[in-house]
């Protein structure tokens, strides 16, 4: 993997967008990683509808959370995605209104991928942003610079939050991943990036 | 007797010589003060005061330490010669199964205790809340602090009662930031956000997805390498 890598200055990241009062992170999650690969493969950045996946993927719990491995599924048994303008988000659950003449996206499939953070490294690098799930601890609180929380903490029984993972480095010797949230813009760490005036704010884990 | 299920809050101790309760985290967090000093330029323990809070099988100090610097004339180490001085230090040390953890350093010369500047009104006012007895201002200043919290980020109450109920969460998460940061071995702040008057709980239900750690989701294939499409 190189030294380091953030996609947000690359054009695979659309910007920050806002949960509201919803447990759907898992829904930006996921379109936050298809939005990275239509890029990569279709050489166009589409914002993608969290909405859909809250009225359509009948496999998941809307506001009440949800797992991106079953949200994949779901985006390839509907036919695949309509843009956030198309179907725009709401914040709550909906009847499905999902038209396939007017999704813009598909998947063919969805993989799972290395825990190994130099698999996962090199992957990010070559293939683009990654869904993930972190333990949320100390987010509430976050302002900025690079969250170490203790090891007890990172324990996979504490998993509760998905983000996207858009970049990763080091500052000063501490290395960091660099995570997209779905907080709006008034969480997390305005970062000015090469060729964005004031890129979309993102944390650093 | 068991132990009690919440966390012993212990007052503060009044300054003296280190009780000897508080006399091994004073120590250790003299010891680490003093790593690789050479002998002679060592700082000296003066006064002690403290509280414990126990949970489980550890505990956390909360020390405030007074350390004596002796002179140094010696050029190689200083450059210019300074004469004995006195720190004023607060440490948290956690003792887990007695093995000792320095958690925060903070040390300053007297009566220059230099607050941060990034986020000045949330440490300073912090600082505040471990004095004992608590400054008579300190609801004035928390009170300014919240109107600030509430007019960036455009809150409404529905009622003085809602608001004042909100106050207090507010302080509560300014504490529990505080122990946040403490525990982080990063760089990162943590302090007053657009979440800060919501309840631990609340976040939780709200904006977090439980379902991550409770169920297996839909099995997906494991990618073989980087190569593989």
């Amino acid at each position: 993997a190189p030294p380091e890598w953030d996609w947000r200055s690359k054009g695979a990241v659309t910007k920050v967008k806002d949960q509201g009062m919803c447990g759907s992170c898992w829904a930006f999650s996921v379109t936050g990683n298809v939005e990275g690969q239509w890029f990569l493969n279709q050489g166009t950045l589409l914002s993608l509808s969290e909405q859909e996946l809250l009225d359509c993927d009948k496999m998941d719990k809307a506001c009440m959370g949800g797992l991106p491995s079953n949200a994949y599924s779901a985006i390839k048994n509907l036919g695949g995605l309509e843009t956030e303008d198309d179907y725009s988000y709401r914040g709550h659950m909906q009847t499905c209104s999902f038209s396939a003449e007017k999704a813009k996206v598909y998947i063919n499939d969805s993989v799972e991928l290395s825990q190994n953070e130099q698999k996962l490294a090199a992957w990010l690098a070559k293939r683009g942003p990654i869904s993930v799930a972190i333990n949320a601890f100390g987010m509430q609180f976050y302002r900025h610079g690079i969250s170490r929380p203790l090891r007890p903490l990172c324990s996979p029984w504490l998993i509760d939050h998905a983000v996207l993972l858009v970049g990763y480095g080091n500052r000063s010797d501490i290395p960091f991943w660099a995570i997209k949230n779905s907080w709006g813009t008034d969480w997390g760490e305005k970062v000015s990036l090469a060729g964005l005036a004031s890129g979309p704010p993102a944390a650093i884990l | 007797v068991a132990a009690p299920a919440q966390p012993q809050a212990a007052s503060f101790q009044a300054w003296g010589p280190p009780s000897p309760e508080l006399l091994a985290p004073a120590r250790f967090a003299l010891d680490m003060f003093n790593r690789g000093r050479a002998a002679g330029t060592r700082a000296v323990l003066g006064l002690v005061r403290g509280r414990v809070r126990r949970a489980g099988q550890g505990s956390l100090y909360s020390l405030e330490a007074t350390l004596e610097e002796p002179p140094c004339k010696d050029t190689t180490v200083c450059r210019l010669p300074a004469s004995k001085k006195t720190l004023l230090c607060s440490f948290e040390v956690l003792d887990e199964l007695g093995k000792h953890v320095l958690l925060r350093k903070d040390c300053d010369p007297v009566d220059t205790k230099v607050p941060d500047s990034r986020n000045e009104t949330f440490s300073s006012v912090l600082s505040l809340l471990n004095e004992d007895p608590l400054p008579q201002d300190l609801p004035v200043k928390m009170a300014s602090i919240f109107k600030n919290f509430v007019i960036t980020y455009n809150r409404t109450y529905e009622s003085k009662e809602e608001a004042r109920w909100r106050l207090s969460v507010f302080v509560n998460n300014m504490v529990r930031a505080q122990k946040i940061q403490a525990l982080d071995r990063g760089t990162a702040q943590y302090g007053v956000t657009k979440f800060s008057d919501l309840t631990e709980e609340e976040f939780r239900t709200i904006y977090l997805n439980p379902l991550l750690r409770e169920e297996p989701g839909n099995k997906m294939k494991p990618v073989k390498s980087v190569g593989d499409f």
